[in-house]
């Protein structure tokens, strides 16, 4: 996804 | 994970907290006959938590958590999703069918209407987004809804005369949150590569912009000793 890294926020 | 992200989860996950011992102590009070002055205050009072604010939290994590069982990040962030998502399910549970808890919520004050920020949320978010897909556009919606959540809640403590100490905390703790994790991201932009979040970052900073006034209130009522209070 274009979003993958700020994905692993809560 | 760098320390202001950890520190803005542990804030976050302190706010559930604060609230679930509050609900705590409100279904503890119910069954004494002579109660103790907290009881008191808690059963005689609305115990200004808004229940709009715990509906639109409740809908916020089960739309950005879909990922819950497909995505693997760690250990860390499946057990953190599972406690958000089960704790706001439950105080919203506790707010609308537990017996005694339901007496101290006051529907009259807490007149928001979802309809107001869910539909907004959910046209900006098929319209911004990163990607059109489902999950993307779910996620998206999330955060933007994130950001407006809390104003059914401002709105009720600013009608609510007195305001209790462990609803002030609660408010304060996730208006902390949200500033440690402006920290966070402006951590990660210089520490990551290509680390540029536009949608998030937006919307985070609309959202720790909502308590802007209500932090004012909150640190000056410390700095003067005196009970917390917002203007009419």
């Amino acid at each position: 996804s274009a979003s993958a890294d700020v994905k692993d926020e809560l | 994970m760098n320390i202001f992200r950890l520190a803005g989860d542990m804030t976050h996950l302190m706010s559930v907290l604060v609230l679930l011992l509050k609900i705590h102590t409100i279904k503890s009070c119910a069954g004494k006959s002579y109660p103790c002055s907290l009881c008191f205050i808690l059963l005689e009072s609305s115990s200004g938590i808004s229940l709009k604010t715990q509906e639109l939290y409740a809908l916020v994590f089960a739309t950005r958590y879909l990922d819950i069982f497909t995505d693997f990040i760690s250990v860390y962030n499946t057990i953190m999703k599972l406690i958000f998502l089960g704790s706001s399910f439950s105080i919203v549970w506790y707010i609308r069918r537990h017996k005694i808890v339901r007496r101290s919520y006051d529907k009259d004050q807490d007149t928001f209407r979802h309809f107001f920020l869910v539909l907004p949320c959910l046209l900006l978010a098929l319209i911004i987004n990163e990607k059109f897909t489902f999950k993307e556009v779910l996620w998206t919606f999330s955060l933007y809804l994130e950001a407006v959540a809390i104003l059914p809640q401002l709105i009720l403590l600013q009608r609510t005369r007195n305001i209790d100490n462990l609803t002030g905390q609660y408010v304060f703790l996730l208006g902390a949150y949200r500033a440690l994790y402006i920290l966070n991201w402006i951590y990660r932009y210089f520490t990551e590569p290509h680390y540029v979040h536009w949608i998030t970052w937006i919307s985070g900073l609309v959202q720790t912009l909502l308590y802007a006034d209500f932090f004012y209130y909150y640190f000056s009522s410390l700095k003067n000793n005196v009970k917390l209070k917002l203007p009419a």
